[in-house]
């Protein structure tokens, strides 16, 4: 959940 | 999406879009490093191995995809393309970049990955993308080693650099804005060492910039 937020960053 | 982070994609993009202006225009390679484009393709190749399982945006898609294509494009150009491919000086751009990059990296990845999702936790994805953050925080340094040796750096090339670095100091104030605007938000400390990193190798490249920018004369390194 923590990783996701970072995964729409490039 | 905020201000900063889209600030400093585009940074990016310009970043990108400005080296390929210099090697079409100058037709030469000086001072340019062909092992920082490579690690940023393997970079980008295993970060955005999740365009194939998530769609996040048009947006995100379409960047992801920029990137993949212009960094390979950069390193074709250098690489294949006469005249630009004869004034490559490989012995100049030497950086060991498996022994010393991609194979601490590899190791580190690995290592956090375990640490923070244990054996049952374990994704070969997932893992990719550590191992990507990792990776990325030090593979401008080729490019500054490269810059190192020529000493005079030359107008576009510092410019391209300096997007570079532009683009990733963006991407801390992008965290910091995230951080106290967005719901439910959540630290993630290697994305930050690693972003925080990955900027401080800029910060005296951005001094002689500015240095050289304010006197209008030629930019050049000290020994």
């Amino acid at each position: 959940k923590e990783k996701e937020l970072f995964k729409d960053e490039l | 999406m905020n201000i900063f982070r889209l600030a400093g994609d585009m940074s990016h993009v310009f970043s990108i879009l400005v080296l390929l202006l210099r090697l079409r225009v100058a037709k030469n390679a000086q001072g340019i490093s062909v092992r920082t484009h490579e690690l940023f393709l393997i970079v980008f190749l295993t970060r955005y191995l999740d365009l194939f399982t998530t769609f996040y945006s048009l947006y995100n898609s379409i960047m992801k995809i920029l990137y993949i294509v212009s960094t390979a494009s950069i390193i074709y150009t250098i690489k294949f393309q006469e005249p630009i491919k004869s004034t490559y000086d490989k012995s100049q751009d030497s950086f060991l970049y498996w022994q010393f990059a991609v194979a601490p990296c590899a190791v580190l990845a690995s290592v956090t990955h375990l640490i923070g999702s244990g054996i049952s936790g374990f994704s070969f994805i997932e893992l990719l993308w550590t191992f990507s953050i990792y990776l990325e925080s030090i593979a401008i340094l080729p490019q500054l080693i490269v810059l190192q040796r020529y000493r005079e750096v030359e107008n576009l090339t510092g410019n391209y650099i300096f997007f570079m670095g532009a683009y990733r100091f963006l991407y801390i104030l992008n965290w910091i804005y995230r951080a106290n605007f967005e719901a439910h938000y959540q630290h993630h400390w290697v994305v930050y060492i690693c972003g925080v990193l990955q900027t401080l190798l800029y910060v005296d490249f951005f001094y002689y910039y500015f240095k050289s920018k304010k006197s209008g004369g030629r930019f050049t390194l000290p020994t």
